[in-house]
């Protein structure tokens, strides 16, 4: 119920033509780890709370926040098969209609994992809560 | 394979106003 706290490294954003899929979400992990890649930049260390009422992403190194995603919001997630460090999410955006694929590397398989199962538990409880509240 | 996992939002689009 409460918040489950993740510490991740932020690999980037895609945009994606549908709200979720298997063949599309690794299609775009690739490319945000190719991107992360040529930049050669440092990656953002970012906390991830994950609860039924969404996702809460902080800066690391700041604890400012980034960006509070409602769980409405949320189409999919998924720990890719490619990439079994990455932890990845489509959501739509809040200015348009568009949908993001957001990505983040983890320190272990296990734990990009982890994150993916704790977010599907999230959208059971968010969904039991709508049903509930309906 | 089958070690991919992904799972969809049930809730997604929903709101809890209607």
């Amino acid at each position: 119920q409460e918040g489950m706290v993740f510490h991740l490294k932020y690999l980037g954003v895609t945009m994606v033509e549908q709200p979720k899929g298997e063949e599309l979400s690794a299609a775009a992990v690739k490319r945000i780890v190719a991107t992360a890649k040529a930049s050669g930049k440092k990656l953002q260390k970012v906390t991830l709370s994950v609860s039924p009422r969404g996702i809460i992403l902080y800066d690391s190194a700041s604890n400012q926040l980034i960006e509070n995603i409602s769980i409405y919001r949320i189409s999919y997630c998924t720990a890719d098969k490619m990439h079994d460090k990455v932890f990845a999410y489509i959501v739509q955006s809040q200015h348009n209609e568009t949908l993001e694929c957001h990505a983040f590397l983890c320190s272990k398989r296990k734990m990009a994992q982890a994150v993916t199962l704790t977010v599907a538990q999230a959208f059971r409880v968010a969904f039991e809560y709508w049903q509930t509240a309906k | 394979n089958t070690n991919t996992i992904h799972f969809d939002n049930p809730v997604y689009q929903k709101t809890t106003e209607d």
